[in-house]
């Protein structure tokens, strides 16, 4: 059985947040060490990997890998009846189709419980290779937002290009052209800084909308990590205390 | 203008 004791509705809901648009059905694999969640959006141009370890939650249980599958957006509504703040269990007995639901309000007697149906889900799994990337831009994850958002309304693309200069983001539209140019920082202690870290230049063209979705996940982390080598998917890496949300998306090359 | 790659033509299908 699986039961899984979190300090905090809203650290669920900001990770529901953050896949929901991307995916619409995951399985939820639950084992001693935490649970894992791996999906691709329905075109596989995106994958979504979110890893919450067992040591994040106030307590955890679970006595043998089980797949939970779940549809987002049942998920969402049920978590829309927790207050930030509730504790939240999920419980699952082993070969269960429905998960448990408990919020327990931080102040006050109320407890509110919830029995959500599972689902079976065939998911293509992928095997992600250990890569050594040329790039490593690390920068606050309100700024990665605000660009990705600022070009999304210029056009459909966007070129990331890293340099010594700095990392630099451009988009072309059919009425505007918009570039825009974040220089490394000189302090690295900064919860501000940009920090760049290159064994060559790299230059790649993803998909705008793709990156306005995953950075919907500033909520959770105020740091992101975005990792490039020429012609390799990007991985756009959000870390926080209990664990991380990691996103690839693949180049588009001209025709 | 641009093609878009899929995350299989980089990745293997477990």
């Amino acid at each position: 059985m699986l039961e899984a004791k979190l300090a905090e509705a809203g650290t669920l809901k900001k990770l529901l947040d953050a896949i929901k648009e991307l995916v619409t059905d995951a399985n939820f694999e639950c084992n001693e060490e935490g649970i894992n969640l791996q999906a691709m959006d329905n075109s596989h141009v995106a994958l979504v990997a979110v890893h919450l370890e067992a040591a994040g939650f106030k307590r955890y249980r679970c006595d043998r890998p089980m797949p939970l599958g779940v549809n987002l957006t049942s998920l969402t509504k049920v978590l829309k009846c927790a207050k930030d703040d509730d504790i939240t269990t999920l419980k699952a007995a082993d070969e269960a189709d429905v998960l448990n639901l408990v919020y327990e309000a931080k102040n006050s007697d109320r407890i509110a419980e919830y029995d959500m149906k599972l689902m079976d889900i065939d998911s293509d799994t992928l095997g992600i290779p250990d890569t050594e990337y040329d790039a490593r831009v690390t920068m606050p994850s309100a700024e990665f937002t605000r660009v990705v958002r600022d070009l999304s309304q210029l056009g459909e693309s966007v070129r990331i290009e890293v340099s010594k200069e700095g990392v630099r983001f451009a988009s072309e539209g059919e009425a505007a052209n918009g570039s825009v140019l974040m220089k490394q920082t000189d302090d690295d202690e900064d919860t501000q800084a940009i920090t760049i870290e290159m064994n060559q230049h790299v230059s790649l063209t993803f998909s705008l909308k793709y990156l306005v979705n995953f950075s919907k996940s500033a909520s959770l982390c105020p740091r992101v990590q975005l990792m490039m080598s020429n012609d390799v998917p990007l991985l756009v890496a959000y870390d926080f205390g209990q664990g991380y949300i990691r996103y690839y998306l693949a180049p588009k090359i001209g025709d | 203008k641009f093609k878009q790659n899929k995350l299989t033509d980089f990745f293997r299908q477990k």
